[in-house]
């Protein structure tokens, strides 16, 4: 569902902004 | 009459989206930002995209009407524990690039026009929820850039 995709997308964006 | 805010966004997201679509006249980027965001979103699209495949595929991304829907829902689902980061602001460009894709694989025809509306919603969603945190994070130059850049 949208709300799931919401979720990963903040988990990804934490992610990489955590990496550079 | 948008503001140059606005339209500074506006070409980075529409540079962006014609890069992932591919677009067969698209030349070198027209700056070093836009020249950033299409690597570093890019990679981080290429990394994702078969992750989420499972999500976006109980989504019915089938019209532009539609992916704007979705979008906002998405954002708003993204943003509301009311982080904000350059990796997260980078995800919204992800996001339209993965919604683009998804809605040439549904045969819906990419026009200019739906293109226009698709980097339009995109541009809006950024410029009125994120316009402030840009700004009082260094911006794109001071900001973005030395983030991303050679990375």
């Amino acid at each position: 569902t949208s709300s799931q995709v919401g979720r990963r997308l903040a988990l990804i964006g934490d992610d990489i902004n955590m990496r550079y | 009459m948008e503001s140059s805010e606005f339209r500074y966004v506006y070409y980075l997201v529409q540079d962006y989206l014609k890069y992932i679509l591919q677009e067969p006249e698209l030349g070198p980027a027209p700056s070093r930002v836009a020249h950033v965001l299409r690597n570093s979103a890019s990679f981080l699209q290429k990394e994702n995209e078969e992750i989420l495949k499972p999500c976006l595929d109980t989504l019915d991304i089938t019209s532009v009407d539609a992916a704007r829907r979705i979008f906002i829902q998405v954002m708003d689902k993204e943003f509301d524990d009311g982080n904000t980061n350059w990796g997260r602001i980078l995800t919204i460009f992800m996001f339209g690039g993965i919604l683009s894709k998804r809605l040439q694989e549904h045969k819906v025809q990419l026009t200019g026009d739906n293109k226009e509306q698709i980097s339009y919603f995109i541009t809006e969603y950024i410029i009125n929820t994120k316009a402030e945190w840009i700004d009082a994070n260094g911006g794109w130059e001071n900001g973005f850039l030395p983030m991303f850049e050679e990375k």
